[in-house]
């Protein structure tokens, strides 16, 4: 493991008390290598492994860890920071409050439109509208449809309207007459680099002003995701990320490279396919995991 | 990697970086780049052309070939019949979607085929596949949702035998490789297909998607432990993410790449052509 790793880089240095530039090198490449490993971004494992290289020079090794172990929680520590801050929530602010769903095809947007609802329903006692905006995939509506029967929530579609803005635009209103407090759009998966489905999203954005929205991504992306999670950001400002599939093992390093190059909080992880496995994001955890 | 250059360190930190970036990953890049090496005996001067040459080679070399040599059209061995073909993968690769292309260019090719809805367990699954049948027009066998995926298999490869059917794909729900009970799932649905016709499947097709990072090699790892995988696609590489998991995959299990996904139309299939997809990478 990584810890080993380190201890073998850094044999060197016992008797020596300090990190020095010397030593330094061998270990940096071990911790670039190993976040390379777990799918972080070429240019931003790069960076990283630089910052922690910094805060390594000069330490104090020898005081009470292994010479790898102090590498490692150097390494963790700053993982952690990166992705940390203070747990943040769904903006519930609104009446009602707007959340708009996007992300890539299949990344597990409409899964969460359930789960999201579910849990508002459950923790926060809201009484959520799911609407379903996916006009193109095939069975998606009937997808959300299932869903809100699931968690016993109310689905607003039209089958025969071809134009997501309008649904969602008849879905507030719908809301609104009903009492629902939080409206949940199900979008369709797009490419960042489609033109014609990044002008719908933001289209849908700017028509329905939502208090919250959140970009869904595959923990199991790899180098591409900060290619991705910028498209959608310069578009869309989105408030939040979420990360899916985290009951998977892959080690999820695209939540550092998100991180690192939109500065948007991860709110809630997918812990599987039922309704019940949303989380709340724990930084200190997604550090431990990235790490292996 | 532009000019006429000598193979030093920057070049090789270059293509470190272009490789890297595309998931190829870190150990099959040193592979690629130790070849490279090994064929150029470093600080001697090569032009873009040559050394792109010798790159492209040595990638290519890495990627398994079929048992048919290079797949130029949709081939169905003629002495299997039905051919019967199994998708899995992870939740969201395009399983489905893959199934709907693929099923479409064998019957344009004149072939019978029979589609089977055995994921039994997402909301709307066996709807999205039936959406599918209906748009290539090909028969498909599903049950309720909630039912045993291997009865559907069972039930599927029956009623191929009886309409007399060239090809079989059966669709499967997506599942997380390290989720014991679900693999265990899928190798029965192997097994019970044994039971109508021998020695089936005939392919078991792994779907991955291209924005997938090393976490593809795990996938490979565990989709063949439980049901011997034979042949990938690689699918949404008509988006940014490169699909540069497949080479190390290919290599490491022998396991060639078939088909690629490059859209979510029914045409949007493409048979796997090295070439081009070894370009792609320097685009
Ligand atoms: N294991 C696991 N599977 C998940 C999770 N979230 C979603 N899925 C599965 O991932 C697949 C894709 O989920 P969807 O909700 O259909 O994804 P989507 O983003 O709506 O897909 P498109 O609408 O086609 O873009 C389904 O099989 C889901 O059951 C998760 O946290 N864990
Ligand atoms: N852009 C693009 N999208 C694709 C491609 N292949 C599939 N998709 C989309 O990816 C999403 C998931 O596809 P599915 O076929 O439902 O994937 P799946 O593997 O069957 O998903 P589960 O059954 O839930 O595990 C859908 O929105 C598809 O339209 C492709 O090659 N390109
Ligand atoms: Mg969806
Ligand atoms: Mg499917």
């Amino acid at each position: 493991n990584l810890s080993e790793k380190l201890d073998k880089a850094l044999h060197v240095l016992k008797g020596h008390g300090q990190i020095t530039e010397i030593n330094v090198a061998e270990t940096t490449k071990e911790v670039r290598r190993a976040l390379l490993d777990a799918d972080v971004n070429f240019k931003i494992a790069k960076e990283f492994t630089n910052k922690v290289k910094e805060k390594a020079l000069g330490s104090d090794v020898l005081t009470t860890l292994q010479p790898g172990q102090l590498m490692v929680k150097i390494v963790k520590d700053e993982l952690t920071a990166l992705m940390g801050g203070e747990t943040e929530g769904i903006n519930l602010s609104g009446k009602p409050t707007i959340v708009l769903m996007s992300g890539l095809q299949g990344s597990g947007k409409t899964t969460f439109s359930g789960k999201l609802a579910n849990f508002l329903k459950n923790k926060k006692s809201k009484n959520p509208l799911l609407v379903a905006c996916d006009v193109y995939r095939p069975a998606a509506i009937d997808q959300l449809h299932v869903v809100g029967g699931q968690i016993n929530v109310e689905v607003y579609s039209d089958k025969e309207n071809n134009d997501p803005v309008a649904i969602a635009q008849a879905g507030i209103v719908q809301a609104k007459a009903n009492g629902n407090d939080v409206v949940i759009i199900d979008t369709a998966g797009r490419l960042a680099v489609d033109e014609k489905m990044m002008a719908e999203i933001s289209n849908i954005h700017k028509a329905i002003e939502p208090q919250e929205t959140l970009f869904v991504v595959d923990a199991m992306t790899g180098q591409d995701a900060v290619n991705t999670a910028k498209a959608f950001n310069d578009i869309l400002n989105f408030d939040g990320v979420i990360l899916t599939k985290l009951d998977g093992d892959t080690r999820g390093g695209a939540a550092i490279s998100i991180k690192s190059v939109v500065d948007k909080p991860i709110k809630f992880i997918g812990t599987g396919e039922k309704m019940e496995a949303i989380d709340v994001f724990h930084p200190s955890r997604m550090a431990e995991r990235i790490l292996g | 990697v532009a000019g006429k250059s000598k193979v030093d360190d920057d070049v090789l930190d270059n293509l470190e970086e272009v490789l890297v970036s595309s998931d190829v990953g870190v150990d099959t890049t040193l592979k690629i780049i130790d070849r490279i090496e090994a064929r150029v005996s470093k600080d001697k001067y090569l032009g873009t052309d040559e050394l792109n040459v010798i790159l492209r080679e040595e990638i290519a070399g890495l990627l398994s070939e079929t048992h048919l040599g290079e797949e130029t059209e949709y081939n169905i061995p003629k002495d299997k019949k039905p051919y019967v073909i199994m998708v899995v993968g992870v939740n969201g690769a395009g399983k489905t979607t893959t199934i709907g292309k693929l099923a479409h260019q064998f019957k344009k090719q004149g072939l019978k085929v029979v589609l089977g809805a055995a994921d039994t367990f997402r909301a709307a699954a066996i709807d999205q596949l039936q959406v599918w049948a209906d748009r290539v027009d090909v028969p498909i066998v599903r049950q309720d949702m909630g039912s045993d995926p291997a009865s559907v298999a069972f039930d599927t490869l029956s009623s191929a035998v009886t309409q007399d059917a060239d090809v079989v794909i059966i669709d499967t729900a997506g599942r997380l490789h390290n989720k014991v009970n679900l693999m265990n799932e899928l190798t029965k649905v192997k097994r019970v297909m044994q039971k109508v016709v021998a020695d089936t499947p005939n392919e078991v097709l792994l779907v991955l998607d291209g924005s997938t990072g090393q976490n593809a090699f795990e996938q490979a790892k565990q989709f063949t432990k439980a049901t011997e995988v034979t042949s990938l696609a690689i699918t949404k590489l008509d988006g940014t993410a490169k699909g540069g998991v497949v080479i190390g995959i290919s290599d490491q299990f022998k396991i060639p790449v078939k088909y690629i996904g490059v859209g979510e139309g029914i045409e949007d299939l493409q048979v796997f052509n090295k070439i081009e997809f070894v370009d792609s990478f320097f685009n």
